[in-house]
């Protein structure tokens, strides 16, 4: 099975101090409650 | 075969055809054994090749085959029906540990993780469902970060930029949000005032625009632009996670959101393994799925929760009378999502971690 997420999150432009971001590779097994991103 | 043991029967005077026949059979047999075990060592060899290649970086290409084709024709809704009554029949207590010591080497799953004893397990579809002990997976604290739902690979992920709102299957093929979440599928226009950051609605709205304005689809244009320019500006993001049989597969809250509306689409059950999703075109907007819809801290949030033949089952323990993968005649409207809104206008609230969803097989 396959779960798909699509959500909004900032994206700043100029200063990037909360721009969201990815903290994964493509194939990186994951755990449910590790972070995907910040 | 049958020649060559005629000649030989008329070389040796006529006694070779009880001898030919004898033979007949299991050299039929041998040659049928023989050419499955090349086919298969030749599926073998092929998907190592992809493997190896993936790992290298190197994205295979779409390529539809005919095996895509066959599936199409297999009444996989039904035969994933089968399998789920197959794997509820009860065992005897005393059988129950070695199958699922089977299942766990087989998939490399973690037995030790299971919360109850395996012989409490009934039958293989009440241990694929197992919860886990506590604290196996705690959730990360940072109320900055956004959390995995699942347990799992991580197929794709990233920006949805431009007017397409495309997400890619594989090189080569691409499947659109709109086409994955539901024509009817929303956006909130937080930039035009009609509903301020944390979701509330905006007083100045009159009433039949605000029912309206809650939400807008805006997915043609997934910016949401800002009028004062040193505001945050929302981009949409996607992630795909693979889950494998032996995998836990329970759903959890990414995050703190509220979801508003369940969408169910029936759909097809093809599988949706590497291989399927090379081969097998829009696999993901063809399959049976749930998608949960609602807002977090920075916006719109949506999970789809997509099944497979041998896992057709979606569970919503927050919606406990709700069943898919039923039969086309008892299903409302076949061809189009059927929805539900949770507490129309208020929302159902969850909190990071909570359990929300779980894939069960049958």
């Amino acid at each position: 099975s396959t779960v798909v997420m699509v959500f909004q999150a900032p994206v700043i432009i100029g200063d990037s101090s909360s721009e969201f971001k990815f903290s994964i590779k493509r194939g990186d097994k994951i755990r449910v409650g590790e972070a995907l991103g910040r | 075969l049958q020649t060559a043991t005629q000649a030989r029967a008329s070389f040796n005077g006529g006694s070779g055809s009880s001898r030919g026949d004898s033979f007949l059979v299991p050299g039929a047999t041998v040659a049928t054994l023989l050419m499955l075990g090349v086919l298969h060592a030749r599926r073998m060899y092929d998907d190592k090749k992809v493997e190896e290649a993936r790992e290298r970086g190197i994205e295979s290409e779409f390529q539809p085959d005919f095996k895509a084709s066959v599936l199409r024709l297999l009444p996989l809704r039904s035969i994933s029906r089968c399998w789920g009554y197959l794997t509820s029949v009860e065992m005897p207590v005393w059988l129950r540990p070695y199958v699922y010591r089977a299942w766990a080497r087989a998939f490399h799953s973690k037995l030790e993780e299971a919360a109850l004893p395996l012989n409490k397990y009934a039958n293989l579809r009440e241990f694929f469902v197992r919860a886990l002990k506590e604290g196996c997976r705690p959730i990360d604290p940072d109320p900055q970060c956004l959390v995995s739902p699942v347990d799992g690979t991580i197929l794709r992920f990233g920006e949805l930029k431009g007017p397409g709102v495309m997400i890619e299957q594989v090189k080569g093929f691409s499947y659109s949000v709109a086409s994955l979440l539901g024509a009817s599928s929303f956006l909130p226009m937080v930039a035009e005032g009609d509903m301020d950051e944390d979701g509330d609605e905006a007083e100045n709205t009159p009433m039949d625009k605000r029912k309206k304005s809650w939400w807008r689809i805006s997915l043609s244009s997934p910016k949401v632009r800002d009028s004062v320019s040193s505001r945050p500006v929302k981009g949409l993001f996607y992630c795909v996670i693979y889950l494998k049989p032996g995998d836990y597969h329970h759903i959890h809250s990414p995050v703190d959101w509220k979801i508003f509306i369940r969408r169910h689409f029936s759909g097809n059950l093809y599988p949706v393994n590497e291989r399927a999703t090379r081969t097998i075109r829009n696999l993901y907007i063809e399959n049976e799925r749930v998608v949960l819809e609602g807002l977090w801290q920075e916006g719109f949030m949506a999970i789809a929760a997509i099944g497979a033949i041998n896992i057709g089952s979606i569970e919503l323990p927050i919606e406990p009378e709700f069943r898919s993968n039923l039969p086309r005649k008892k299903l409302l409207h076949p061809e189009t999502a059927e929805e539900r809104l949770y507490e129309p206008g208020i929302g159902m609230t969850l909190r990071k971690g909570d359990e929300i969803a779980a894939f069960n097989m049958g």
